[in-house]
């Protein structure tokens, strides 16, 4: 992409394979390439690296809009973390938990999955290593039930953010989107405005699937953010860039890793900036 | 869907005639597209389309009186050959017990599977041990545990203080003093660009020599789905590969990407996250969901 001299055909050819293989997908790279072409035609960009800039500040535009933090008032915050099988969500829920305990809060989990082999033990030894206690039942109880519970033992221990773990569920399963509405539901009867934030998680190696889950989500649930896993993987992640166009879904974290201390807030330019690594 | 895009491009044929290879490009247009939005890589797709490009521009499409359907055809036709027409099996002959290998990505659905192939490879009157080589992310072995509960299947575990290349080896005495005649070890979720963590794959394959490598990979993994298998197989050796997931909407376009690039054959389908969901796959099936 840097060898390219001058913006000719080979030039937007490589551009678009470019962002095709980072997930951008089609549709969303042909909208960026036009716009980019008419941005040339106007006002003829002297070299690849400044239509690169141009691009990186085109996708920084689409992806910086929404509010960068997350929305978590007293007394009592509630996270719901959503998402289809094994995208990351328990692990991500950990490090959030860590994240937001280093910042003051003091959050409490739920191991509203109740259904997948070992699910709450997990939680539960996530919940040990970032000290943060983890309200469960058995497995095969039901979620809404764990969810009420954790709102309560909130409330007795003084927690001020709640973080609700669920079973990983693909989209096209009516009754298990069903039962995600049911646990909001509960939620909204025991705290008048929550959840708060209803974080949907992907998993970075998503292609374009990734938008559907985004879509479905938001209208079963109302997603309020995204939270991207694995982009320490060779992924880039681009379809967040149609999702940005067509939902206008904040990023509020990244995943980097399988540690606690692989997360961080979403930065736009640096994600930009990666795709032209 | 891609039959109604194709009729589109050739709705205006009557007028011209008989076609040129510009409307044949056109079509196959829309069909590189279809590819694309099904996750299909992109070198992939450039290359599965110049092959039918050869066949779509006979005589034989641009002469006929239902262009779209002929294009369909061959589209579909090289699409199931590409993607190979072997029903999935294991191979456990050779040795007993025979080891099977799952790796793969993180989350991809290495565990269930495990447990799933467990149930398949019983079915068909096997005798199957559940090896946990999954050290590093918490309550790993305890969910192969549970999942070899629900089905009756016994699990060879070390609790996670092991190194998982010892537990392997060990597994293979284990599983022969006590007749099984199938090791399933699941490994840890891993990312193709770890060397430290490919390179215990390499070691946990050198010390138990398996019969069968298997990718599992899921359905909807993008255009990276080259890169990981590219890089497991060259580095791990792949014999096969189960695609997770199929029982949501994804294209899994990303089958054809593995199967194109590095000629592992798919074996089964992850169907659900029951226990039973593990299928045999069809070529012509797949072929039908990835075209949309
Ligand atoms: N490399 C990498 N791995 C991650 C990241 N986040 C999670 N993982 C791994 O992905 C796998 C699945 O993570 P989970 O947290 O269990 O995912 P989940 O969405 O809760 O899965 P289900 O509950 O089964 O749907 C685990 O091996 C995690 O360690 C990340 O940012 N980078
Ligand atoms: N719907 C559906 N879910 C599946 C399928 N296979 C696995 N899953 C789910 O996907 C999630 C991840 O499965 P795991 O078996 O934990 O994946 P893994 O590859 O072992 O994960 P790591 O060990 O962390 O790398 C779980 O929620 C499974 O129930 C499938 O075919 N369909
Ligand atoms: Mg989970
Ligand atoms: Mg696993």
């Amino acid at each position: 992409f840097q060898a390219r001299r001058e913006l000719d055909a080979a030039f937007w050819d490589e551009l678009e394979e470019r962002l095709i293989q980072a997930d951008l997908g089609a549709h969303t790279t042909a909208d960026l390439v036009d716009t980019l072409r008419e941005t040339h035609d106007k006002r003829r960009f002297d070299s690849p690296e400044q239509a690169e800039a141009a691009l990186r500040q085109e996708m920084m535009r689409l992806l910086g809009g929404g509010t960068v933090g997350l929305n978590l008032p007293l007394p009592l915050a509630v996270i719901l973390v959503v998402g289809v099988n094994g995208v990351g969500k328990t692990t991500s829920i950990a490090k959030l938990a860590k994240f937001l305990a280093q910042s003051g809060r003091k959050p409490l989990l739920v191991a509203g999955d109740t259904f997948r082999a070992a699910a709450i033990d997990q939680l539960k030894v996530w919940g040990e290593r970032v000290a943060v206690p983890v309200v469960a039942q058995g497995p095969g109880s039901d979620p809404s039930a764990v969810v009420f519970d954790g709102i309560k033992a909130a409330r007795a221990r003084g927690a001020d953010v709640l973080i609700v773990d669920t079973a990983g569920r693909l989209h096209t399963k009516i009754n298990l989107m069903e039962e995600l509405k049911k646990v909001q539901r509960i939620v909204q009867r025991q705290i008048p405005d929550a959840p708060h934030e209803t974080l949907l998680v992907l998993d970075a190696v998503t292609g374009q699937n990734a938008l559907v889950q985004a879509k479905s989500f938001t209208q079963a649930v109302g997603v309020t953010g995204l939270v991207l896993a694995k982009l320490d993987s060779s992924s880039k992640g681009g379809v967040v860039f149609s999702i940005a166009q067509e939902l206008s879904l904040p990023i509020k974290f990244v995943g980097t890793g399988e540690r606690v201390d692989d997360f961080a807030p979403f930065d736009a330019g640096e994600f930009a900036g990666a795709l032209f690594a | 869907a891609l039959t109604d895009r194709l009729q589109g491009v050739f709705k205006d044929m009557r007028s011209k005639g008989r076609l040129a290879e510009e409307d044949i490009d056109e079509a196959l247009r829309e069909v590189r597209l279809a590819l694309l939005e099904a996750d299909v890589n992109f070198k992939v797709a450039r290359d599965f389309i110049r092959r039918v490009k050869e066949r779509a521009t006979s005589l034989e499409v641009l002469e006929s009186l239902t262009p779209a359907q002929q294009v369909l055809r061959i589209v579909d036709e090289e699409l199931v050959a590409t993607l190979g027409g072997e029903p999935g099996r294991i191979d456990w002959t050779g040795k007993t017990p025979a080891p099977v290998m799952l790796v793969g990505l993180n989350g991809a659905g290495k565990t269930t599977s495990a447990a799933k192939l467990a149930l398949t490879l019983r079915k068909l009157g096997q005798r199957p041990l559940l090896v946990a080589c999954d050290t590093y992310r918490p309550a790993a072995v305890a969910q192969l545990e549970t999942l070899g509960r629900q089905i009756g299947a016994e699990v060879y575990e070390e609790g996670t203080h092991a190194s998982p290349v010892d537990i392997a080896r060990r597994s293979v005495e284990y599983g022969r003093e006590h007749g099984y005649s199938i090791n399933i070890i699941d490994t840890a979720g891993r990312l193709q660009i770890d060397e430290r963590m490919m390179d215990e794959l390499v070691q946990i394959k050198a010390a138990i020599q398996p019969t069968e490598v298997l990718l599992v990979a899921n359905a909807m993994t993008g255009q990276e789905a080259v890169s990981v298998a590219q890089q497991f197989h060259e580095q791990v050796g792949l014999t096969g590969l189960i695609l997770t997931q199929m029982d949501g909407d994804a294209r899994g376009g990303a089958a054809l990407s593995i199967r194109a690039v590095t000629g592992v054959p798919l074996k089964f389908l992850g169907m659900g996250e029951k226990i039973e969901a593990l299928q045999a796959y069809y070529p012509d099936r797949l072929a039908s969901r990835i075209l949309g």
